[in-house]
C-alpha cells in the first residue's frame, strides 16, 4: 500500500451526511461505498439515497439497524440506487417509493475484504472507500485526534456502528484510518473519525466490505 | 440537532445495575477467570459495573470489571512493596433459569504508562459513579458548561425536571468522557459533543446498530491487490 491515501482529495467522497435519530448507519456506510465505486468506474460523484434502503430493503430494519451485506443484496435486487435529490432522507421508515426510472447507479456484486489492515490499505488505495463496521466505544464523546481505546473497552466482538473508510496515513508517526461518519459535520473532525490503524482497533478490520461495479 | 428523548427512570440507565444484581454474575465471572489457577495465584475482584438485557427466561449480563493479580504469592520471600497487576476485563454472561454461561471474556492489563502518569484516572474509572457524590464546585462548573452546551447545540427541554435530569446526565457523561480520555492510547480528545446529554443507553438505542453483531451472510472474498 502507498504510505498514505485520501479519497476525499480525489473527489470520490460526498459531503458528510447526518443520519439523525435513526440507527441507519448501515445505509450510509453502504451508499458511501457505492458512491466511491461509481465514481471510480464512471468518473461521476453522485450523492445516493439512504432513504431508498430504509424504505425498500426488507432484509434490514431501517432505523433499528441493518447489515451492509444484505443492503448490497437489496440494491442488486431492486436494480440500483436513486440519488439523494430524487429520494430524500427523512430519518424514519416510510412506504417504499422506489422508481426504476430514477435509478442512477447499479452494482453488480459485493465482496468481503481481508482482515489484514495492510491489505485493506492496499485495496482502498486502488479500489476506493471501504464500508466497515466498528465498536463505537467512546464515539459519543469523541472530538478530534486519533482514537485508540484500550482493547477490552473496545472489543471487536461488540460491533455496533457502520462507517466508511476513505483514507489512511500517519499523524506524528501514529497510523490512522480516516473514517467518514454519518452524524453530521458538527461531530468529530468535521464529521470524520480518526482511528488507530494496524492494531485491529475497535474491530475496524472485522467486517470490511465493498460493492462491485463492473 | 436531534432532540433527546424523554428522561428515563434512573434505574434503567446502562452500566447502572444495582450492586446486588451484579453480585452473582460477577462472582461467576471471577470463578471462571480463576478456574485452574493455584490458590495463591487467583485474581481478586476490584470494581465492577454492568448492564443487563432481559429476554424471556434469559438475562445477558455485560460486565466490566477490574481484577487484581498479586504476582508474588509467598509473602515471606516477596520484596516489598508487592505491586499488583490490574487487569481490565469485560465479560458477557448468559443467565438462563439461574444457570450461568460465560459467553465472552476479554481481559488485558491496564496500561501501566497511563496509570503511572495519571493515577487519578484509574482510581476514578474504577468505582461506580455515584451521582450524589459530586463536590459542590463540580456542580457549579458543570452547570456552567451545561448552559454553554444548551446554547451551542440549541437544546430545548420540555420542563424544569427534564432540564435537571439532562444536567445530571451531562455531568455523568463528562466524568465518563474523562475516563475514556484517560484510557485512550492515541491522541484523541474526548469531551462535550452534541450527544453529551444522552445516557449511554439512549445513545446506543438511537444512534447505533445492534444488528451488526449478527452474523452477516458471506460474500465472495475480494481478490487481493498486487500492484497499487
Amino acid at each position: 500500500a502507498p504510505p498514505e491515501w485520501d479519497w476525499r482529495k480525489k473527489g470520490a467522497v460526498t459531503k458528510v451526511k447526518d443520519q439523525g435519530m435513526c440507527g441507519s448507519c448501515w445505509a450510509f456506510s453502504v451508499t458511501g461505498n457505492v458512491e466511491g465505486q461509481w465514481f471510480l468506474k464512471e468518473g461521476t460523484l453522485l450523492s445516493l439515497s439512504e432513504q431508498e434502503l430504509l424504505d425498500c430493503d426488507k432484509m434490514d430494519k431501517a432505523c433499528l439497524g441493518g447489515l451492509p451485506s444484505s443492503a448490497y443484496m437489496a440494491i442488486k435486487s431492486l436494480g440500483g440506487l436513486e440519488t439523494e435529490d430524487d429520494y430524500k432522507y427523512l430519518g424514519h421508515m416510510e412506504a417504499c417509493n422506489f422508481s426504476e426510472e430514477k435509478v442512477k447507479v447499479y452494482i453488480n456484486d459485493s465482496v468481503d475484504l481481508s482482515q489484514n489492515e495492510q491489505k485493506l490499505a492496499a485495496w482502498l488505495a486502488k479500489k476506493g472507500p471501504i464500508s466497515v463496521a466498528i465498536n463505537a466505544f467512546g464515539m459519543q464523546f469523541y472530538r478530534h485526534g486519533i482514537a485508540r481505546p484500550l482493547r477490552p473497552l473496545c472489543s471487536p466482538w461488540f460491533i455496533d456502528h457502520a462507517v466508511l473508510i476513505v483514507g489512511y496515513g500517519n499523524r506524528s508517526d501514529i497510523p490512522f484510518w480516516a473514517i467518514k461518519n454519518s452524524w453530521g459535520t458538527d461531530w468529530g473532525e468535521e464529521g470524520y473519525y480518526y482511528l488507530h490503524r494496524g492494531s485491529g482497533a475497535c474491530g475496524v478490520n472485522t467486517m470490511a466490505t465493498s460493492a462491485v461495479v463492473n | 440537532a436531534p432532540r433527546p428523548v424523554k428522561p428515563r427512570a434512573a434505574d434503567s440507565e446502562a452500566w447502572e445495575l444495582a450492586p446486588l444484581e451484579l453480585l452473582e454474575p460477577a462472582r461467576f465471572a471471577l470463578e471462571m477467570y480463576n478456574r485452574g489457577r493455584a490458590a495463591g495465584k487467583r485474581a481478586m475482584l476490584g470494581a465492577v459495573r454492568g448492564r443487563v438485557r432481559r429476554a424471556g427466561e434469559g438475562s445477558l449480563y455485560s460486565l466490566e470489571a477490574t481484577l487484581e493479580e498479586t504476582p508474588c504469592n509467598d509473602p515471606t520471600v516477596c520484596q516489598l512493596p508487592v505491586s499488583k497487576k490490574t487487569l481490565l476485563c469485560s465479560f458477557e454472561i448468559l443467565d438462563e433459569l439461574g444457570k450461568h454461561i460465560l459467553l465472552r471474556r476479554d481481559c488485558g492489563p491496564v496500561d501501566t504508562k497511563v496509570t503511572d502518569n495519571r493515577n487519578w484516572t484509574l482510581n476514578s474509572f474504577l468505582p461506580l459513579l455515584n451521582k450524589d457524590s459530586f463536590p459542590q464546585d463540580f456542580s457549579v462548573k458543570m452547570t456552567s458548561v451545561f448552559k454553554e452546551f444548551v446554547t451551542t447545540y440549541n437544546r430545548t427541554y420540555d420542563s424544569k425536571e427534564e432540564t435537571q435530569w439532562r444536567l445530571t446526565v451531562f455531568a455523568r457523561n463528562m466524568v465518563r468522557a474523562q475516563k475514556i480520555q484517560a484510557l485512550d492510547r492515541g491522541t484523541a480528545q474526548y469531551g462535550v459533543t452534541k450527544f453529551s446529554d444522552l445516557t449511554e443507553e439512549e445513545f446506543h438505542t438511537i444512534y447505533l446498530n445492534p444488528l451488526l453483531r449478527e452474523k452477516h451472510s458471506k460474500m465472495h472474498p475480494a481478490t487481493s491487490v498486487n500492484d497499487p
